[in-house]
């Protein structure tokens, strides 16, 4: 499953 | 927030210190390349559209967004208006459609949902692993830098070099994964800087001027 967690990075 | 994050992104505001310094102390913006300052200003304007939905994360997250989109639209103000006559476009020569056109495939084929935030957050992740290619290329061309400008952009290095550890880290210690996207694009970003790495680390930083050997 795909996570997003470069979202709260820059 | 981890020690290799925030270390990156201190590398990350000093590259583009280091390129405000190098252009305003000599009124010059030779040895940069304007096609890679135009690819990051898409890539940060692209990468925070969420600064328009308020979906706020944190005064820091905030705050640097908005300095990376400004900063880097002056910085092209600075090489078109202010110290145009010493931009020269004939060396500059890569041909950035081949990487518009293959990020933007590549944003349509991987993303996180088809939304106006996902394709283009997605393609300001590919298009910034190869930003730094007419740079690059640039160098190779003319085969020698300043060494001003061969520190703008190992500080550059030194940014997404220090994503990997600071992933890694993540991975260990929070439950949710790995952000594949951007753990890709990332390491072919990085990978990207092993070569001018090696110069910079063998040459400039013994002393001795950047050439290409012949």
């Amino acid at each position: 499953e795909a996570k997003e967690n470069g979202k709260d990075e820059l | 927030m981890n020690f290799f994050r925030l270390l990156g992104d201190l590398s990350h505001l000093a590259s583009i210190f280091i390129l405000l310094h190098k252009i305003q102390t000599t009124r010059s913006c030779r040895g940069i390349s304007f096609k890679t300052q135009v690819l990051y200003v898409v890539v940060f304007v692209t990468r925070y559209l969420d600064l328009l939905t308020f979906q706020f994360h944190s005064i820091y997250n905030t705050v640097m967004k908005l300095f990376f989109i400004g900063s880097s639209i002056y910085i092209l103000y600075l090489m078109r208006v202010r110290f145009r006559p010493t931009n020269d476009p004939s060396i500059d020569t890569f041909r950035i459609e081949y990487l518009l056109g293959p990020c933007a495939v590549l944003s349509l084929i991987f993303n996180y949902g088809y939304t106006w935030l996902e394709i283009p957050w997605s393609f300001s992740i590919f298009l910034e692993s190869v930003a730094i290619l007419p740079q690059l290329f640039m160098l190779q061309r003319t085969g020698e830098a300043e060494t001003i400008t061969t520190h703008y952009i190992a500080a550059l290095g030194a940014y997404r070099a220090l994503y990997i550890p600071n992933w890694i880290f993540r991975y260990f210690t929070e439950d949710n994964g790995v952000d594949a996207i951007a753990v890709v694009a990332g390491i072919v970003q990085t990978a990207l800087y092993v070569d001018f790495g090696w110069i910079y680390f063998t040459k400039v930083l013994q002393g001795q001027k950047f050439e290409l050997p012949a």
